[in-house]
């Protein structure tokens, strides 16, 4: 079990790596294990830090800083073991416009080799997408327009 | 493999017949509040992870089925996912597969019954698992990220979140 | 200490009727005690529903719905209990632009008779605002530049 | 009576003296993730809330003071709050009322000092609390609402929301 669960920390650490930089343009974050020779005996903490900043404990970043940490984990997660379909549910809700686009460049990115569906209501997000379903609740129900983005509005990175 | 629509009818907010079709890539979900953009996760969560722990916000299966503002619920709803199946992900014989899910009000509206369809044709629940399972699509795990994981992430102990990566492995 | 509380708890919840239906345009909102005669053994119930829409609980609500509920609950005890001055970060969060701009516009309201600092990223709640402060971080520190709002691009409710 | 400047030095993420000021009305302060926005608000907090147990988001007093990037602790911070107080809502002749904290660290580093200040004069603890109390100023309750307060309110049962409103009365 031990052995196992090493395995799958080193490679889902590997993809947190790689990611938190992606989405930060260069900051630097980790994954560590409070009892790296017991696992099962202690936590596991996640560092992060903004571009030029020390690297922090994930309760004193901002709050901003803490979505993208927790959001970086999830797709570490996603990475280890790929799936063909995402469902994202507004999590790009505590960033700003900047860090909202990031993820939004790093969807359109992945759609390559995966189906990424994302609620959002943060236009930095929407605009990298290749098509844009729009909700609305009318006449007592809900309702779908789906739009397909031109290549004008679509903005690919 | 990918997603190609999602069918709704008495789902939760969508008390039309409602069809929402994707293509490859990266799509968008957008719309006011309470619009409904939640519920066609929730939907999809409905028909695909039966073996989910997962939330549909719903207290009990009933719930699920739309309500008018007087409160009358729908008689049944359904819910319906499609796939282009071309890579053969899905090992059967089809392009294209549906998998639909029905709940249906008993005559007194006191109890329902639930019914699952592959392709038009009525499956057992066990083989309806195992044909997801196949293609793995949206096992428990990341694959699905619902309004509020974030959160959950950044105020989980240590020990939660190294639960986490136990359950991945 | 019961008579206290339900005296509270009258005030509190005419203040959530009204502010309620105020951020939301028109909808039904209300708190209501599970052992009205005993409120100390139970719990203090929130009831929103956007408008044309049935009433519901709050964990039944979309997330837009509950975090509008939630302000309205918190805005409806600092009127309780009236401060000079109220700082509010990032209460706007899960809202969509609609829901944003009715915030925006009941803190200018509001500012007549109290001082309102707000902390947001959303440019809805930001356009009601008499000044704005912008915050950056650079050479290692963070500093601060105030801009007077101008008469054209202030927005008066 | 209202807040008319906020002034940091070396406090959390403000290495620079800064002064932050402010009018009557409505004043919106915004800007990227991490640039300090919240901080501002801890400043408030700090100085104001001295009774309160609200957290400033860090564990022990000494984490409040600005660490530049290779870890090196400022000697001292100080935050002071300005109010104009021609209503005489605070109980002192001045039109205008500082209210000053400062935190300063020992010889070695491990330990610290706090000093109050009111209009540039030192004062006690208990002065300082209750001028502030008589002003009704960030009195414990939601006059100050913190960056995740609504995801709890939205979050917590229903007895735990009982007991905010029997904290209230
Ligand atoms: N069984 C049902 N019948 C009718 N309406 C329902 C039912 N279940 C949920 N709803 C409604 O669906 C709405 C919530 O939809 P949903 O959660 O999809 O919103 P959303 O678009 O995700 O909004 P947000 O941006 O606020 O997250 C609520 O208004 C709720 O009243
Ligand atoms: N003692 C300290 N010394 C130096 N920097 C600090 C100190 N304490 C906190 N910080 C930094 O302050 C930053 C957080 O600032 P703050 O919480 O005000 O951000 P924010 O503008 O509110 O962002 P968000 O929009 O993400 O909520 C973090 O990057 C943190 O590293
Ligand atoms: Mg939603
Ligand atoms: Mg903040």
């Amino acid at each position: 079990k031990k052995i196992v669960f090493l395995d799958v920390f080193q490679k889902v650490n590997a993809n947190y790596i790689e990611i938190y930089k992606e989405l930060t343009n260069g900051g630097e974050g980790y994954l560590y294990l409070e009892n790296p020779t017991n696992p099962f005996e202690g936590g596991l903490f996640v560092k992060a830090s903004s571009k030029g900043k020390k690297v922090d404990n994930l309760a004193s970043l901002s709050g901003g800083e803490k979505s993208l940490a927790a959001l970086s984990f999830i797709i570490a997660i996603q990475e280890y073991d790929p799936s063909p379909i995402y469902f994202m549910d507004e999590v790009d809700m505590f960033l700003d416009g900047v860090n909202a686009e990031n993820v939004g460049r790093m969807f359109r990115r992945n759609s390559d080799s995966a189906q990424i569906i994302a609620v959002t209501l943060r236009k930095s997000t929407m605009k990298y997408a290749h098509q844009a379903i729009g909700v609305t609740y009318q006449d007592r129900s809900s309702m779908v327009v789906t739009k397909e983005m031109q290549v004008e509005e679509q903005v690919v990175p | 493999m990918f997603l190609k629509k999602i069918e709704m009818e008495n789902f939760k907010s969508f008390g039309k017949k409602t069809v929402v079709e994707f293509r490859k890539g990266y799509t968008s979900i957008t719309g006011p509040n309470a619009s409904g953009k939640s519920n066609i996760g929730d939907a999809l969560l409905f028909v695909l992870g039966t073996k989910s722990n997962k939330s549909l916000r719903a207290q009990k299966l009933t719930d699920l089925i739309h309500r008018n503002n007087s409160g009358r619920l729908s008689p049944y709803l359904k819910a319906s996912v499609t796939f282009d199946n071309s890579d053969k992900s899905i090992p059967l014989e089809s392009n294209e597969v549906t998998f639909s899910r029905i709940v249906k009000l008993s005559e007194n509206n006191d109890d329902y019954s639930s019914y699952y369809f592959i392709n038009d044709d009525r499956a057992r629940l066990q083989d309806f698992e195992y044909l997801l399972e196949k293609a793995k699509i949206f096992a428990d795990g990341y694959n699905f990220v619902r309004q509020g994981d974030i959160t959950s992430i950044v105020e989980m102990t240590p020990v939660e979140r190294r639960g986490i990566l136990e359950e991945v492995g």
